[in-house]
Order: structure tokens, then C-alpha cells, then sequence
């Protein structure tokens, strides 16, 4: 596609600033990209805090934007997004756009009371969303 | 999962939820199929009360017995060493547990705290219960964890040299002896007022629990001989040692899809890392940087 882009360009005639904006139109990511969001909690907001010893506080990040057309190349989305994308675009609107969401996670340690008393620590998997992508 | 026929524009009929459970509109628990809540009971707390969404407050509802105290500084110590600030585990080499449980002896086998002073003999009757134990946790290691607290700070380094013995209480079964193991060691003290001393019994508990034990009754002996025979240091004032009876600490390794794997991640770092190597875009840094695990494929 560089290629077809590049050959566009030449044939293009000089255009005003105008068209060229308009002609760059179809590459441009959206302003709200998909991307991750930091969103800190505490357990003690959630009232947990009297059986979650460690850690009080954590960071899950959280996924939020659009999902441009050309997910493929930049979020590392399977081409099945793409073809949702376009069963959204030409097909059935009522089939949902790929979404935002996390694509990879980190782990979490927790230590916590339990109810006899006994006290156990434990790695949890995928607590914190460490990148997003679109599918 | 359930999937739903959206062929063609037309809408199939959609999830049905069970007509008998009117119930099951309050406790989202109750709408899961039956294996599901069987799957649930087996959820550790943090990932039930999750699943609740909080729409009860599971801590409030569960009674809850208070930690021993000295129990929760050493585990707070054990969270410190093996997780970052934010939480994170540690990249550990050889730290094959993901989950670790301190029990301590339940209360009604009646014993309080006693003095260990110069050559006296502790014996005490425990009793763990291991309810908490799920079926996908299984044991690694398992140690006493004796706690050492003397009553004034030692001036000086003291040396005792200690003997232990742990015999299993079981009555009922009168086919298979009950099993026994001992074991000396020296306890060093340094310049402090407390002590942990970490006993391994792996070696002990391990048939134990192979055969599902849900009750570990053991009688332990300890003795303990103030003062070195080699160096026959003579002590002027001697020292009272208070020996609380031991908690027992299980490092486990938990299946778990929901446990943390520290070998899986292994494996998928590499894959990544080939991923980006083929695809190279901009979200992916080649390296695979990724902050505190960027152990290249090699080192692993």
C-alpha cells in the first residue's frame, strides 16, 4: 500500500493544502485512540481492606478509545477485527465494532486473612492490564 | 460461554435464564450451571468476592478469627521479599511456589505460651486444620515456624543446641504406624530480642497430606541446651526464651487457572518476542522490554 500511496502522490497535481488534508483524511488515527488508562483503587473503598493485608492499593489500568479501520498494523489485532470492522461498516451495523481492550496483563501478589484465621499469600494472573489492543 | 445464531439479519431467540431459580436474580452465584458452582466453592476469597461484584459484602457476611500477630508480621515480611511495591512477584530463580499458607494451631488442644529456660523439654500437642487447602494447591515444602522471643534483649551472640521430634496423633488408623521424625540443629542468636526459626518437616507432612488429611494432630518435642558444649561459654545471667507453640507454613504451588504461573510466562515471553520480532510495529518495542521481566528467552 506504500507503493499505491506513493504512485498517488506523483500523479497527484500540486494540490492546495486543502485536498491534501482532506486526501491524508483516510490514514489519520482517531483523536480518542484506543489506548491504556491509569485508574488507581484502594481495598479499603471497597471495604476489603479488613481481609486484604497486602497490597492496599493497586493499579488494574483500564482500556479506552476508538479502534481506527487500519487496526491490523498498529494494534497487533488477528484480521479478524478487521473484517468485523467492515461487517459493522458495509453489512449489518447491529454487529458491534471491535472494542478496546486489554491484549496483554501482569500478575498480582495478595495476602489476605482467611476466615479460620490462617493467612495465605498468592500470585494472581492477569490483574493489571499492561496493553490494549482492538478486537 | 454461550453462543447466540446471529445468521443474517434476523434475531434468534436469545439465553433463556432458568425459570425456577427466581433467586437467582439477587445472587449472580446461583444463576452458574451446577459445576460452575462447585468450581465457585473452590475460588479463592479475593476472586469470589469478585465474581460477587460485591453485590453482597463477603467479608461481613463470613465470621472472621483474627491472625496471630507475630503469624502476621512474618508473612507481611515473606509479601515484602516476594513482591515489588506495586504488587508485583518478583522474578524469583527457583521460586516454583505461587501461593504460601501460615496455619496456626487451632485452640482448643489448650496450650498457652511456656518458657524454655536452660535444657527444659517443650512438648506440645498441635492441631492444623487444612480445610483452607483447595485440591489444586499442592505442597512443595511445609516448615514449623517456631518463634523465639527472649525476655531482655541478648547483649551477645548465644548459641542453643536443639532437638526436635514431631509424632503423629492418629488413633483411628491402627494399620499404618503413625509417623514420626526428628531432627537436631544449633539456633544461633544474634543481638536481638526475637527470633524465627524455620523447621523443615516437608519430609513429615508430605504422606500426611498425599493422603488428603483434612486434620494434621501431631505431638512435637522440643529441647533445647542453652550455651555451646564446644566453646563451654558459662552464662552469668541466663536468659528466659519464650517458645510459642509453632505455626506451620505451607508453600504450595497452585494450578489454578486464575493462580499465577511464573514458568507460563517464561514460555510466553518468548513467544512475544518472536511475534515482534515478525510484526515490529509501534506498540511493540522489539526488545520485549517490559519493565522488571524482560529476562531474554536465554537467561530463562
Amino acid at each position: 500500500s506504500r507503493q499505491r500511496r506513493n504512485e498517488n502522490l506523483k500523479a497527484a497535481p500540486a494540490t492546495s493544502p486543502y485536498n491534501l488534508s482532506e486526501y491524508f483524511k483516510q490514514f489519520v488515527f482517531p483523536q480518542n485512540e484506543c489506548e491504556l488508562h491509569n485508574f488507581r483503587l484502594s481495598f479499603s473503598q471497597l471495604k476489603w481492606d479488613k481481609w486484604i493485608i497486602a497490597p492496599q492499593r493497586y493499579s488494574p489500568q483500564y482500556c479506552q478509545g476508538d479502534c481506527p479501520r487500519a487496526v491490523g498494523h498498529r494494534y497487533g489485532s488477528p484480521v479478524h477485527t478487521m473484517v468485523q470492522n467492515l461487517i459493522y461498516e458495509k453489512l449489518d451495523p447491529s454487529v458491534p465494532k471491535p472494542s478496546c481492550v486489554p491484549a496483554e496483563y501482569s500478575p498480582l501478589s495478595v495476602l489476605t486473612i482467611e476466615p479460620d484465621g490462617s493467612i495465605v499469600y498468592k500470585e494472581y494472573e492477569d490483574m493489571i492490564a499492561t496493553k490494549c489492543t482492538c478486537r | 460461554p454461550h453462543s447466540r445464531d446471529r445468521g443474517g439479519s434476523d434475531k434468534a431467540s436469545g439465553f433463556l435464564a432458568a425459570p425456577e431459580d427466581t433467586a437467582s436474580e439477587l445472587n449472580p452465584v446461583l444463576q452458574l450451571p451446577k459445576g460452575a458452582r462447585r468450581g465457585y466453592a473452590l475460588l479463592p476469597p479475593l476472586l469470589k468476592v469478585l465474581s460477587d461484584q460485591g453485590s453482597r459484602s463477603w467479608d461481613s457476611q463470613v465470621p472472621r478469627l483474627q491472625p496471630d500477630s507475630r503469624a502476621l508480621r512474618y508473612m507481611k515480611r515473606l509479601y515484602k521479599m516476594s513482591a515489588t511495591k506495586e504488587g508485583i512477584p518478583k522474578a524469583h530463580k527457583g521460586h516454583l511456589y505461587n501461593t504460601v499458607r501460615l496455619l496456626t494451631p487451632c485452640s482448643e488442644c489448650g496450650h498457652g505460651h511456656s518458657d524454655l529456660v536452660k535444657g527444659d523439654v517443650h512438648s506440645v500437642d498441635l492441631l492444623f486444620n487444612l480445610d483452607r487447602v483447595t485440591a489444586l494447591e499442592h505442597l512443595l515444602k511445609s516448615v514449623l515456624l517456631y518463634s523465639f522471643d527472649t525476655s531482655v534483649p541478648i547483649s551477645s551472640s548465644m548459641t542453643f543446641i536443639c532437638h526436635l521430634s514431631i509424632k503423629e496423633h492418629d488413633f483411628s488408623s491402627q494399620v499404618c504406624p503413625s509417623i514420626s521424625h526428628s531432627l537436631a540443629f544449633s539456633l544461633h542468636f544474634e543481638v536481638s530480642k526475637r527470633k524465627w526459626v524455620e523447621i523443615d518437616v516437608t519430609s513429615f507432612l508430605q504422606p500426611l497430606i498425599a493422603t488428603n488429611r483434612r486434620n494434621i494432630h501431631m505431638a512435637v518435642n522440643f529441647t533445647c541446651l542453652m550455651g555451646d558444649p564446644q566453646q563451654s561459654t558459662k552464662l552469668e545471667n541466663p536468659v528466659n526464651v519464650t517458645l510459642v507453640p509453632p505455626s506451620l507454613l505451607l508453600y504450595l504451588n497452585d494450578t489454578s487457572e486464575q493462580a499465577y504461573h511464573r514458568w507460563n510466562s517464561l514460555g510466553h515471553r518468548r513467544k512475544s518476542l518472536v511475534r515482534a520480532r515478525q510484526r515490529n510495529g509501534p506498540l511493540e518495542d522489539p526488545t520485549g522490554d517490559k519493565g522488571k521481566r524482560n529476562a531474554q528467552g536465554k537467561r530463562a
